[in-house]
């Protein structure tokens, strides 16, 4: 792990009065290779070494610690700056002064949308609220099916699109009805798209024109590499994305793509996917995140 | 000694944030580049060429995904069993593969053995009836294995090709891997091996997670193919390289598209014609 590897490296700084230029640098080398290793974004890698660079040098080591602990402090606490938002309630969902509240759920294929859907809506149930499922994919083969199975499972309503609808009618039909379906949340499940595929993002991009979503959350998976950043950019570009859920947390990836997004996008991070299951979504622990890019 | 960053036309801090940002590890990046420097030192007078260093660095890439790295084509009759993670295009590449491999003039029979999530059998069944193939699909909580094993019973006499669509499964949950080797010698046990291709899907958009992926299935039955989907969208999948290197599984097909059409055979030099800007 890179906390061992750090602790190697300052074994010999041991003594040392001071973090120098000198004694810093063969150890930035090493955090590079290890955030490399975790698909950290090569940009978010620098803007990150710079500020490790700043805040170490012309460090007193206090007699009682070695620098490489002190260094170590630094480099952790700096993760988990970059992936706390500065507004704490931000990573909380945006509750709509007048019901229903809207999740739109945008991203790439197979990033976990629609199992996510279902597990958001689980999630608010449980926590007393009338979530309903919104099927507006109507391009992926039994996509409908798949979120009318979960939507059965977890014993929520389902809006499904009507023979000839299209995903923005299924969804304007959906928040116009919620209220009288008992909802006074909707989670607007969307169709895997591709950042650069201009129909698809223009078709969410009018999606999200038109309902005016208070929640516009792009889903990413945790094992994406360096790509995910022009990805999320582009979706934030056009959509004005509210927060991010990471999915497939409970790989072993280390889920560096996590830590570019949010340092290219400030963008919270609502949830983190841990399971297939209907349960396995949690709130965001910055801790537990930045100890696991750092391996 | 030729001083490499001064060179004017070849940057190679330049070079080496190319193929970081495409995905190949900072590992194989750096030996590449080490590959680079020497071929450039024992032909110093093109030290100054940037077309010959791209030429030479084109070379070594290509040479990874080649050397060992080739297949010959699939037998007549075959079985190719689809693994890998969540998400990937198991279903979608299963279905793609059915339309191409019947173009071929096979006989194509689809297996759904993803008996576990949410509308697995009616995405495959929606494919199998897009690209006019037949589909096998298991009874009420029938567990994959016994699908597979009646599907293979019945397959000893005619020239067939099967395609079979498992569920999506993280390398890190012993239980899912400890199915999937159990599948796997239920069909070694029935067919011969040289009919049997086992090939893993991989996302383009992955990061070096695609190693430890390939490195636990590889490990678990002996995976005969790589398939890496999504190369339409802008990742490079530079990570085939790296996995190229210390793996030699072969890459048998891209997955370009969402749509039946969307597969191509592998091709080593228009793929790192691709991912070199
Ligand atoms: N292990 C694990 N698997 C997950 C998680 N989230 C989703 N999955 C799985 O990932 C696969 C893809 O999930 P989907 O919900 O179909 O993804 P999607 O984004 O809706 O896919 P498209 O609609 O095709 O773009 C499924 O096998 C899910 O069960 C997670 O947090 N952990
Ligand atoms: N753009 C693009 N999308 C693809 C490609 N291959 C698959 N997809 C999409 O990726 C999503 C997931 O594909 P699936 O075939 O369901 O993936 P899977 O591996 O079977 O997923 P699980 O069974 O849930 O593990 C779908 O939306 C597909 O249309 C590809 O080559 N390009
Ligand atoms: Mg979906
Ligand atoms: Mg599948």
């Amino acid at each position: 792990s890179i906390t061992e590897k750090l602790q190697g490296i300052f074994k010999n700084l041991r003594g040392q009065g001071k973090l120098t230029e000198q004694n810093i640098e063969e150890t930035l080398k090493q955090i590079r290779a290890s955030l490399l290793e975790a698909d950290v974004h090569l940009e978010a890698i620098q803007k990150f070494l710079e500020k490790i660079k700043q805040k170490s040098l012309g460090k007193e080591v206090a007699l009682s610690l070695t620098p490489g602990q002190v260094f170590i402090k630094i480099v952790q606490s700096e993760l988990i700056n970059i992936l706390t938002p500065k507004d704490k309630t931000s990573t909380r969902l945006k509750f709509a002064p007048a019901p229903p509240t809207l999740i739109l759920l945008a991203g790439l294929q197979g990033s976990g949308k629609t199992t996510t859907a279902a597990k958001l809506a689980y999630y608010y149930k449980k926590d007393g609220r009338k979530p309903g499922l919104v099927a507006a994919d109507l391009i992926r083969p039994a996509a409908i099916e798949q979120l009318e199975v979960l939507a059965s499972q977890i014993q929520v309503p389902i809006f499904k699109p009507a023979a000839g609808e299209k995903a923005i009618e299924v969804c304007i039909r959906a928040v116009k009805s919620a209220l009288e379906s008992n909802c006074n949340m909707l989670i607007l499940d969307t169709a895997g798209r591709l950042h650069v595929d201009e129909s698809m993002m223009s078709e969410i991009t009018s999606i999200a024109q038109r309902v005016k979503p208070s929640n516009i959350l792009f889903v990413a998976d945790a094992m994406a590499g360096q790509d995910i950043v022009r990805v999320v950019t582009t979706f934030h570009n056009k959509l004005h994305l509210t927060g991010t859920i990471l999915t497939k947390a409970d790989s072993d990836a280390r889920g560096g793509a996590i830590l570019s997004i949010t340092s290219t996008t400030e963008l919270p991070i609502l949830f983190v996917g841990t399971s297939e299951k209907m349960d396995g979504l949690e709130p965001f622990y910055p801790d537990r995140i930045a100890s696991r890019i750092l391996g | 000694v030729i001083n490499y960053r001064t060179t004017p036309e070849i940057d190679f801090n330049k070079l080496e944030e190319t193929l970081l940002l495409a995905d190949i590890s900072l590992q194989t990046t750096e030996n590449i580049l080490k590959t680079l420097k020497s071929r450039i030192e024992s032909n110093s007078s093109k030290s100054n060429d940037s077309g010959f260093i791209v030429e030479q660095l084109r070379q070594i890439l290509v040479d990874k995904l080649q050397i060992n790295n080739q297949r010959g084509p699939l037998s007549e009759s075959t079985i190719i069993l689809l693994v890998g993670v969540n998400g990937v295009g198991k279903t979608t590449t299963a279905g793609k593969l059915a339309h191409q491999l019947t173009h071929q003039g096979r006989s194509v029979t689809l297996v759904a053995a993803d008996t576990f999530r949410a509308a697995a059998e009616e995405q495959l069944t929606q494919w199998a009836s897009r690209v006019k193939v037949d589909i096998v699909k298991g009874l009420e909580n029938e567990a994959p294995a016994t699908i597979i094993y009646k599907v293979l019973k019945n397959f000893s006499e005619r020239t067939q090709t099967i395609i079979i669509d498992t569920a999506g499964r993280l390398h890190t949950r012993v239980g899912l891997m400890e199915e999937l080797k159990k599948l796997v010698r239920v069909a070694e046990k029935m067919i011969p091996l040289t009919m049997l291709e086992k090939w893993i899907v991989l996302d383009a958009n992955m990061g070096q997670n695609a190693i430890h992926q390939v490195e636990e299935f590889h490990q678990g039955i002996g995976l005969t193919g790589i398939v890496l989907t999504k190369v339409d969208g802008t990742a490079k999948g530079g990570i085939v390289i790296s996995l190229a290197d210390r793996f030699h599984i072969p890459i048998v097909y891209l997955g370009v598209g969402e749509t039946m059409d969307d597969i191509i055979p592998f091709d080593a030099q228009e793929f790192v014609s691709a991912l070199l800007p």
